[in-house]
Order: structure tokens, then C-alpha cells, then sequence
């Protein structure tokens, strides 16, 4: 399985959508402070399921969705999706090509899409199980997160390698 | 405690040695199961990476190059780092994930620690897929393409980038 | 409240505004008294950055140039790490310390900022005693001497440097 | 007053006695991860009358002495003495120059000395009352702390505009 594409469209400072290309190997995200390389990477994240507003930096679930800036108006909601190369079947799932969408606006929760199907957050889950990058994934290592690997009580280091197992 | 855990704990271990030994130039490291009643060999007032946590854990011993085995909070904050990123790269070659998230995670390190995780990390590439946000030269020249953000009137877009030099 | 204190922080707000205005090339800082009463006006549910403990406390805001006034919790690492270091130039240019010590503060920092801290510093620097632990090229380049430690077998001593190219 | 010189034996990494000269202005202390800058810090912290023995990365006071290599023997004990020029009699004693020293061996506590008369903590205190350099004093940053000044409570950084006054 490949991650192939990202689309951000509202999410916190991409007020203009974006779409983003990965190819395979090392992909370098680079940029001045404040340019948005973590708001990028949490968006990830978000469009993965990712429930905690805290670890997104924001203190209510709206807080994603673009606010404004002295030239524009905030935006009343914000969808990402994240499209992976599923050729070799690792998605169980019938289809080559698999993107998950998340949406949220200012009112609501949030609402989910499987390719283009409605879906729950449970499905995503379900979905994205042993690929490593649900629940306490080690996988995605946020900024000034590198030593939390450390600092992990030894159960939740048995349980990263469990995971792994 | 299944025997696919212990398997795994054990080529988890070796991976881990593996990786901090060229990582940081020679140095050791192991992963230790400890259990409640005992607790680390190394010092009798356990800080909190080292309190188990009901049933075995796993303890992190760390012995940098021409210098003792020394407790982790002893350690600098570059060869923490280190030995962090040792053991993640150590679960991601026992079982990668879909694909690897990294922001920033070289912060601490001095250039030529840098330049090793950078090569390290290169590696990994061929098997994987990993996404890394930098600030640092050496970790742009070792990745396989660039991703750049720019912010304009508070408002995220990408732009194509090349390495100067 | 003593007149003293008032006096003091007004010159503490004026600098801190000032300083981070030329550190972030024209944005805009303030430091605001809160009660246990009345939280902060941007948030309604304040982080523990701005929580009152007993009586009037002081409440950092910041608005990077181009954006708008941004809670503090949804900044980037290196805004945040531009604003403390302000906030901390501030303090020491009212009140200036016998000298000063600083482990790594840029870290977080990208080239651009390092310098304009750098060449702040440097200003500083001649009123006052600064020590500051560094990886950094640039903020080296700034310093009037450096003082360079070495390890060996667990040993540490001292090395002179000079800056290469 | 003048930070003019720091003399540092035994104290965790300095196995061997270091002299280290300080002039006015911005000294840069350079050197690879793990070389001892931070140690180098932290004896100034220490010397200073440090009281927590977490704040240096230890669990017991006697961490900071020197505990041996794979080639030397750990030291008995650490001391540290930080010089300053008081030609414009800041410091309340009718010297131009002052030492403070602090010892301590493996089974006691901590001595110290003022221009090597016996000297107890508080006397340290007293007089270095008002150099900003007690206490919780802004101009002591360690590594990875910069931010602190921003996660301070509101009613803290006031203490810290008090602390200036
Ligand atoms: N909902 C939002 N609407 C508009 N802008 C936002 C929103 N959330 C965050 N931002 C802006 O995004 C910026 C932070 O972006 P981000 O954390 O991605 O920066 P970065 O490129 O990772 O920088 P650094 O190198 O310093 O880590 C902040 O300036 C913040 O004001
Ligand atoms: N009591 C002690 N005896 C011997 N060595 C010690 C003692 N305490 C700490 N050390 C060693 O000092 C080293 C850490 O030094 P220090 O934190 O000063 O590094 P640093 O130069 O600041 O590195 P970085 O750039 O990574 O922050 C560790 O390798 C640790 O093992
Ligand atoms: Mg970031
Ligand atoms: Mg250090």
C-alpha cells in the first residue's frame, strides 16, 4: 500500500485546497516557521480519525477549520482526503485506488467518506487496522514528540511492540 | 505472554542495537523487560520511563560510544534523541507501517548526528514511505523529493523547490 | 499593586512589542493583565498558558506579521519559540541579569530567525553578559568568542574553535 | 558585576579540572551532542545554589559527581567555584572579586564557600539577592525550556515583571 495524494481544502491556514503528491522513499516538507509543514502533517492525522482536539493543537474541534486572516474570511468548514495505491491489497477492500474523506463544519461533527461512500469513524478503523497508523501508531512522531517513545511507561513500550507484532 | 510477542520483542531488540550502534557511531542499546516488583538495575528511584506498569515492561538501556551504560535522564538531549529515533526506526524496520510521519525529529542533533540518521532514514526509504519535515540541509539533500509550504497573507500554499547548492 | 510593578511592566510591554516586532519582521506582541474572573478574550475554554492563579496575572498575545491575533496553543513550534524568546529579550533589556544563560533556544528556529535572534543578541551583548549554548552557524558567527567542549572516553575538556569558512 | 571565570572539578562530565575565561558580551559554547555544554550550564545552576536535583537530570545529588568511564575511576567528589568582578560593587562585599565554591562528596550534603571563608546557602542567597540570578530568575534558560516563560501561569510571569522591577 502506497500513500499516493492529499487534498486539504479549509484546514486550518490552507484556506485555498492543495493537493499534494507523495511518491515513494523520503519526502521532504520544508518551509519557513509558521508556513503550515505541521498544520500538513495534522492533517493526516485528522482525515485518519484522529479524535484528541488537544494533540491537534486546538481546544475545540472547530478550531481546524480555517479562522480567517487580515485579507480573508474564516471558512465555515474544512474536508481533507487522503487517496493510497491499494494494488497490492493491503485495505480490504475491493478497489485499487481507496480515499478517505473527512469532513467538519462549524455546527456539527465530523462526517466521514470511503470512497465517496458515507462511512463512520468505526469503519475507518476498521479500515486502517494493522497498517499501523491507527490508535497509538508509532508511525506519525509529532513536533517536539521524538523522545515521548522514551518517556513511555515500559507497558505502553510492550504495547507499541505488541502492535508491531 | 504469546510467543509472536517474544519473537517479535526479540527482533525488535536486535534492530534496536543494530540501528543506535550505527546511528551513533558504536554506541549500545538493549530493550529490558521489568516487572513491577523489580525495577531497574540501574537506579533504586525509578523515574517515570522506567515504572512498570502491571505485568512485564519494557526498560530502555542506552550506552553511548566510550561511555558507561547511564541512565536516560543523565543522557544529553541530542543522544536521547538519538537513541528515540533508533528505536523507532528499529519498529518500523521489524514492521513498517503504511507509511512514517516524522516532524522535526533531528532538532536536537548536532550536524554529523544528522547527517547519519539522515543516510539511516535514506535507507528505510526503499522499503517505505516516510514524509519528514525539516529545517535541516542534510536531511533535504538525503530525501528523494521536496515538499515546499509558503504562507501569503496568512493563507498555506506549496510551492516547488529546488536545493541551493 | 505597587506603582513600581506598574511602572515596570509598562517599560516590560513596550520592549517585549518592540523586540518582536524586529524578530519577527513586523508582527505584534502584548502581554494583558487577566483575573480569576474574566479569562482570556480569545478563548473560551483557556489553556493552562493563561489559566489566572489568584488575582491579576499576565496573558501572552501574539499576532505573527500577516495573521491575524492567534491563541498561543495553535502557533507553530517556531513562532511560539520567537515569542518566548521576545518575551525573554524584554524582561532582560528592562532589568538586565548579572548575565545570562541560554541552552539551545533556537533550536525550533528556521535559518531566517535564527539570524534576526542572532544579530539581536548580539546588540545585547553590549550591555550585557550573555552565555548560549548553540549548534547553529549563524548564532555562532554572532558570538564574540566561542568556547568549545570535547569528549573523550567519557571526559570532558575544553577545545579552541574557530569558525571554519 | 562580571561573570569572570568557572572552574569545574568532578562535576559530571569534568573529570579533569576545567578553567573556563568569560569576557563581555555573547560567548557561544559549541561542541558535539553529548560533549558536556549542557554539564557546563548546569555547574553554573548548581554553584549558584541549585536545590533540585531533578532541575540538573539526577535523582540524588551525588549524580553530579563525576561516576566514572570504561577508563577512569568515578571522583569521590564534585566542586565547582564560579568567580565575578565586583569592581562596581554590586555583590554587598567590600571585594573586587568574589568566588563562590560549592563541594559535595558522596555521603554528605553540599558545602560552599564565599572567597573561601565557610559560607551557608542563605549566604549565597543574600548575595546574590537582586542580580537576578536567584531563584527563579528568566535569565537561565536550559535546553528545551524557552517556552516555559510561555506555559508560566499568568500570576508567574508577573512574578517574573516583579522580579525585574
Ligand atoms: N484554523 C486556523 N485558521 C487559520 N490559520 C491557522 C489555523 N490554525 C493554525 N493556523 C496558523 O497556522 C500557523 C502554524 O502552522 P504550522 O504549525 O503548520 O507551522 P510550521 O510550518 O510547522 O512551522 P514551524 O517550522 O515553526 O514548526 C500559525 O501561524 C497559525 O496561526
Ligand atoms: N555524573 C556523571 N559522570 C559522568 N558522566 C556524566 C555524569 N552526568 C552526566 N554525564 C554525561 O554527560 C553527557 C551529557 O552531557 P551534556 O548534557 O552536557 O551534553 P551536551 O553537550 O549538552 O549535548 P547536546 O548537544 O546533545 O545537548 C552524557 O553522556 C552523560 O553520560
Ligand atoms: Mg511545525
Ligand atoms: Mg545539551
Amino acid at each position: 500500500m502506497l500513500l499516493k495524494r492529499l487534498e486539504i481544502m479549509g484546514f486550518k491556514s490552507f484556506a485555498d485546497k492543495v493537493v499534494i503528491e507523495f511518491g515513494a522513499g523520503v519526502s521532504a516538507v520544508v518551509g519557513p516557521n509558521g508556513s503550515g509543514k505541521s498544520n500538513l502533517t495534522e492533517a493526516v492525522r485528522w482525515v485518519l480519525g484522529e479524535g484528541s482536539v488537544r494533540s491537534l493543537r486546538g481546544q475545540r474541534m472547530e478550531d481546524v477549520i480555517f479562522g480567517g486572516s487580515p485579507t480573508r474570511r474564516p471558512l465555515p468548514l474544512a474536508e481533507v482526503s487522503i487517496t493510497f495505491d491499494n494494488s497490492d491489497g493491503t485495505l480490504p477492500l475491493a478497489f485499487a485506488e481507496v480515499t478517505v474523506t473527512r469532513r467538519v463544519d462549524r455546527s456539527g461533527g465530523s462526517e466521514y467518506c470511503i470512497n465517496r461512500a458515507e462511512a463512520r469513524l468505526r469503519d475507518v478503523h476498521e479500515l486502517l487496522a494493522g497498517t499501523g497508523l491507527s490508535g497509538n501508531a508509532y508511525a506519525i512522531v509529532g513536533q517536539g514528540q521524538v523522545e515521548e517513545i522514551l518517556a513511555a511507561r515500559p507497558a505502553e513500550r510492550r504495547a507499541m511492540v505488541e502492535e508491531a507484532s | 505472554l504469546g510467543t509472536r510477542y517474544l519473537a517479535t520483542l526479540g527482533r525488535v531488540r536486535e534492530a534496536f542495537a543494530a540501528t543506535y550502534g550505527r546511528l551513533s557511531g558504536g554506541g549500545a542499546a538493549d530493550l529490558e523487560p521489568v516487572d513491577e516488583d523489580r525495577g531497574s538495575a540501574e537506579a533504586s528511584d525509578p523515574p517515570s520511563s522506567i515504572r512498570p506498569v502491571g505485568g512485564l515492561g519494557l526498560e530502555v538501556i542506552v550506552r553511548p560510544p566510550g561511555k558507561k551504560p547511564t541512565h536516560l535522564s543523565l543522557l544529553s538531549g541530542g543522544e536521547r534523541t538519538l537513541a528515540a529515533i533508533a528505536l523507532l526506526f528499529a519498529l518500523v524496520q521489524v514492521q513498517p507501517a503504511a507509511f512514517c510521519i516524522l516532524d522535526e525529529i533531528e532538532a536536537a542533533l548536532d550536524e554529523s548526528n544528522v547527517v547519519r540518521c539522515a543516510s539511516f532514514l535514506r535507507e528505510l526509504g526503499s522499503h517505505g514511505q516516510f514524509i519528514m519535515v525539516t529545517h535541516q540541509k542534510s536531511s533535504m539533500e538525503a530525501a528523494d523529493r521536496l515538499i515546499g509550504v509558503t504562507m501569503r497573507d496568512g493563507v498555506s500554499s506549496l510551492v516547488s523547490i529546488r536545493l541551493a547548492g
